[in-house]
């Protein structure tokens, strides 16, 4: 049943203008609102999904649903953003295996120790958002870099972990952070 | 030759000292690089302001495109660069106005150039509806006026400037007159072994108007209803200020597919079900340390 938000949703989003852009302001805006409530509720689907998938850690760790971040189109993300440790989930639809560059967004001045489900490193870069981005109008973000790493052999139609975590040591966020060059003239 | 060179691992870029565009996009193999000639910037057109009584005349809006003229106008000449570079990825940031700004972003193991543009809020202060398009231009491959776009449902079609497979056109409107949907990527191809595709995260408009010309429309902000039933302009006003979009395109050139085991026709598919079926991330915090997580 929970589905079923976003099947009707995507059912009324049919309809010609929406699908080409040519609604009213207001319809625009209830297309925009009904696919935002189908979506949210999928993602609550897809959390327990995943708390089935994954090995029973109660008694290990505090039992936390996964969060998505919708707005990560804008390199906005509250939980990356504010929590200083966190478990990165990468799902790879596709039906084989793939590597893919993950993008997280996170605050200026911090480095991050990223470590893979086997406790190995992860290489980090860190990149600046352009300045650009950080001006939009009605964007609501404390992010000002990229947290860049490859995640390498997501399996098909399965997941990688990444534990990522927040880090004090001024070194390793210079080591970590992008060389940035502005040509003059 | 007046341009700074970035070279990765796999792709290399050109960019002009002077302009801040891009110039030319190379491919890293073991015997040197190899160096393709491509410019790239975004025009506006001018949308019709129109008479709606006229059928010749009528304004551009939401279901129609029709510019205020027959070619696109330079945003600026110029574009204001930053260099980024690490060990996983470069970047340029190039920033024509305060509304129009792109990264060209190539990471060290992949074969394609990223282009994520940020387009908005377009100014309508000086009472013209613009249309925003990205034009790419490979001087190098001559396609006699034909090229390919993905049409929802219909595969790969082939499509020719100012000509009608059906019937006999007399195109009385040259730059909307050959726009085409866009589901996922438009080609050209200059015979077997040169090819370039521009590939796109969403559907789009789009056109090759010259030899070697792939241009994509972005976004659009128009002041006048084209009567053809929405009943009002394309004209978004959130935050008083109007609509920015951020999304990307890629550029991939046959020269890029190097191995044998994948050719170019291999690579842009590889590429669009890339895009299509993005991985999804969600965010989980945490207070166990990474061994206990481990």
């Amino acid at each position: 049943p929970r589905l079923e938000r976003l099947k009707e949703a995507m059912g009324v989003l049919q309809h010609h203008d929406a699908v080409s852009g040519t609604a009213k302001q207001h319809v625009t805006n209830d297309y925009a609102e009904r696919l935002a409530q189908g979506v949210a509720e999928s993602f609550e689907l897809v959390a327990e999904a995943y708390s089935k998938l994954q090995p029973d850690i109660s008694g290990v760790e505090e039992t936390v649903e996964p969060v998505f971040c919708p707005l990560l189109n804008v390199s906005s993300c509250p939980v990356s953003e504010t929590s200083s440790a966190f478990v990165v989930t990468v799902y790879n639809p596709l039906a084989r295996p793939r590597q893919y560059y993950v993008r997280i967004p996170v605050p200026e001045g911090v480095g991050y120790k990223v470590t893979d489900y086997k406790g190995d490193a992860v290489e980090v870069q860190l990149v600046p958002l352009p300045e650009s981005l950080l001006n939009i109008p009605g964007r609501n973000s404390t992010a000002k870099h990229d947290l860049v790493f490859l995640a390498k052999d997501i399996p098909p139609l399965g997941f990688l972990q990444f534990h990522v975590k927040k880090s004090a040591n001024i070194r390793i966020y210079k080591e970590q952070m992008s060389s940035v060059h502005v040509p003059t003239g | 030759s007046g341009e700074m060179e970035l070279v990765g691992k796999n792709l290399a870029l050109g960019v002009d000292k002077d302009t801040g565009l891009l110039k030319s996009i190379g491919v890293v193999t073991p015997n040197g690089i190899t160096m393709v000639k491509v410019n790239q910037t975004f025009l506006r057109y001018a949308g019709m302001s129109g008479n709606n009584h006229n059928e010749d005349h009528r304004a551009s809006g939401a279901y129609i495109f029709r510019p205020n003229g027959t070619s696109a106008q330079e945003i600026s000449a110029k574009a204001n660069i930053t260099i980024i570079e690490g060990p996983l990825l470069f970047e340029i940031h190039q920033v024509w106005t305060p509304w129009v700004s792109q990264v060209l972003r190539v990471y060290m193991d992949q074969l394609v150039l990223e282009m994520e543009w940020l387009v908005g809020p377009i100014p309508i202060e000086d009472g013209i509806g613009k249309e925003i398009v990205n034009r790419v231009v490979w001087p190098d491959i001559v396609t006699n006026n034909t090229f390919y776009t993905d049409s929802n449902g219909r595969e790969i079609v082939q499509r020719v400037k100012d000509f009608r497979p059906t019937w006999q056109l007399q195109n009385l409107e040259p730059i909307a007159g050959n726009y085409y949907p866009v589901n996922s990527r438009l080609i050209l191809s200059a015979g077997p072994d040169v090819s370039a595709a521009i590939l796109t995260d969403r559907s789009q408009g789009g056109t090759s108007l010259d030899h070697g010309h792939m241009e994509l429309m972005v976004h659009r902000r128009l002041l006048h209803d084209d009567a053809f039933g929405v009943g009002e302009a394309l004209n978004e006003t959130a935050f008083g200020k109007g609509l920015v979009v951020r999304g990307k395109h890629y550029l991939l050139h046959s020269y890029f597919a190097t191995s044998k085991d994948c050719d170019f026709g291999c690579l842009h598919r590889s590429v669009g079900e890339h895009i299509m079926l993005e991985p999804v991330l969600s965010f989980t915090p945490t207070t166990a340390t990474t061994h206990t997580w481990k």
